[in-house]
């Protein structure tokens, strides 16, 4: 099965 | 300080309804081009950032950044005293720590005055990068809404597949499988209810159904949703709001099957 992934990594923190 | 007025509470009583499934609390950050929301939820897996734009509201004054955090079950409440015709203000100090709210009937013959109590939040701004999507789908809102609604009987997992003919939800589960395809329409009558898709390459891509389900409270916001992908990133789920901004979610893909 699919696992969900997370956002973190994708968007950079201010 | 600010001072914000909408002809009609329904807008903001249906943004918050687009976002209260995923944030329980979050800054609405004030300045004198409008209000910005941007929130993860707890998990990290879904990130909504909404937009209003000043020249949206009739008048609009914020002399100041102004972050007001608040607690969305608490203004749900207040805003269930408005009615959805209403004209609504919302008024802070610079230094005060309540936000009020002013509902005016059409016909000002009833005014109803609230304060909502704020809190110091403190959260991080994420940096989006603007990126190109590999493909770019506008389709109408209802009908993404009932696909999710549809394939929610059959799965908590939906697979989107985009290539050139159209695009194509799946779900497969105990009970067995389901999908619905809508290919591109140059020619319908009804723009409204048209599919276009703009493609620089197939992608195929695994969502939790859960979180679209989130996402598609914002129906009532707009007629179109855009879908944009690129295999192995968040999709960016779009609904945009008649000359005053948009709603915007990510969401991370599932990976591995």
């Amino acid at each position: 099965t699919a696992t969900q992934g997370r956002l973190d990594g994708f968007f950079t923190v201010l | 300080m600010l001072e914000a007025r909408l002809p009609q509470a329904k807008l903001l009583k249906s943004l918050l309804e687009a976002i209260k499934e995923l944030v329980v609390e979050c800054n609405f950050d004030c300045n004198d081009s409008g209000i910005a929301v941007q929130a993860m939820d707890s998990s990290h897996v879904a990130l909504v950032a909404l937009l209003l734009r000043a020249d949206g509201f009739d008048p609009y004054r914020c002399d100041r950044n102004l972050p007001l955090g608040i607690n969305l079950t608490s203004l749900n409440k207040i805003l269930k005293c408005a009615g959805n015709e209403d004209i609504l203000t919302i008024k802070a100090s610079d230094d005060g720590d309540v936000l009020n709210l002013v509902f005016e009937s059409k016909d000002s013959d009833r005014i109803s005055e609230y304060e909502l109590k704020l809190m110091d939040i403190d959260s991080e701004h994420l940096g989006i990068p603007d990126t190109q999507y590999d493909a770019v789908v506008s389709m109408s809102s209802g009908e993404f809404q009932r696909i999710c609604r549809d394939l929610s009987q059959i799965s908590d997992s939906i697979v989107i597949d985009v290539t050139k003919e159209g695009i194509k939800f799946s779900a497969s589960g105990e009970v067995g499988n389901g999908s619905v395809t809508l290919k591109q329409s140059g020619s319908v009558d009804r723009e409204d209810e048209a599919t276009t898709i703009e493609l620089q390459q197939a992608v195929s891509l695994t969502f939790s159904l859960k979180y679209f389900q989130y996402f598609t409270k914002a129906t009532p916001l707009s007629s179109r949703v855009v879908l944009s992908m690129s295999n192995d990133v968040p999709i960016l789920v779009e609904y945009k709001l008649d000359n005053l901004g948009y709603v915007r979610y990510y969401l991370a893909p599932k990976i591995g099957d």
